[in-house]
């Protein structure tokens, strides 16, 4: 997974 | 998902309410920044690019249309509504907006975590998002008269800061390599400039008393 994959915050 | 996560996203909810509910009924912006709605949707415009290309869950893809949809409509109402963009207080919003949005890009192209397009707008909805209340303060400082709405609308909109802050210290201390130091900086900023907000802000509720700002 790439670090945007893993941004789960608004 | 923590608690002190929903309680974040709850208050930045009720907070872009609390300014619907103003310019919707009372058919008034007065108090409100302009500048300060256009950033936000600036921001959430950047920063939700990948809406439909990225999935995180029912709730996140909610939460961003809702979030989308109000900032435009916000700004939408300010700049075309007949009756509510008569009640803008353009005269005391003066911010120089534009002058924040390029260094702001520029950060996001030289600090990011990977040199890609989404993760520099990413970023840069991060560095804009922490300075976009700053027209607003300003023009609540040059506001005599601050109406009790507007006032909540920037109490509740810091309280989603702080809270996020909680829900990260969380987050650290209970997920394993949850570490995002360009939220968490351009975070604790964004919250620090709410400080003499809520100084007065809570002081004006303790005494009883009208908001008012000192210059």
């Amino acid at each position: 997974k790439d670090a945007f994959e893993k941004k789960d915050e608004l | 998902m923590n608690l002190f996560r929903l309680a974040g996203d709850m208050t930045h909810l009720v907070s872009v309410v609390v300014l619907l509910l103003k310019i919707h009924t009372i058919k008034s912006c007065a108090g409100v920044s302009l500048k300060t709605q256009e950033l936000y949707a600036l921001v959430f415009a950047a920063r939700y690019l990948d809406l439909f290309v990225h999935f995180v869950s029912l709730y996140n893809t909610v939460m961003k249309l809702v979030f989308l949809a109000s900032s435009f409509t916000i700004v939408w109402y300010m700049r075309r509504h007949k009756i509510v963009r008569r009640t803008y207080d353009k005269e005391h919003d003066t911010f120089r907006h534009h002058f924040i949005v390029l260094p702001c890009l520029v950060l996001g192209l030289l600090l990011n975590e990977k040199f890609t397009f989404r993760e520099v707008m990413w970023a840069f909805s991060i560095y804009l998002e922490a300075v976009a209340i700053l027209p607003q303060l300003v023009l609540l400082q040059r506001t005599r008269n601050i109406d009790n709405l507007t006032a909540q609308y920037v109490f509740f909109l810091g309280a989603y800061r702080v809270l996020y802050i909680f829900n990260w210290i969380y987050r650290y201390f209970t997920e394993p390599h949850f570490v995002h130091w360009i939220s968490w900086i351009a975070g604790i900023v964004q919250t620090l400039l709410y400080g003499d907000f809520f100084y007065y802000y809570i002081l004006s509720w303790k005494n009883n008393v009208k908001l008012e700002l000192p210059a």
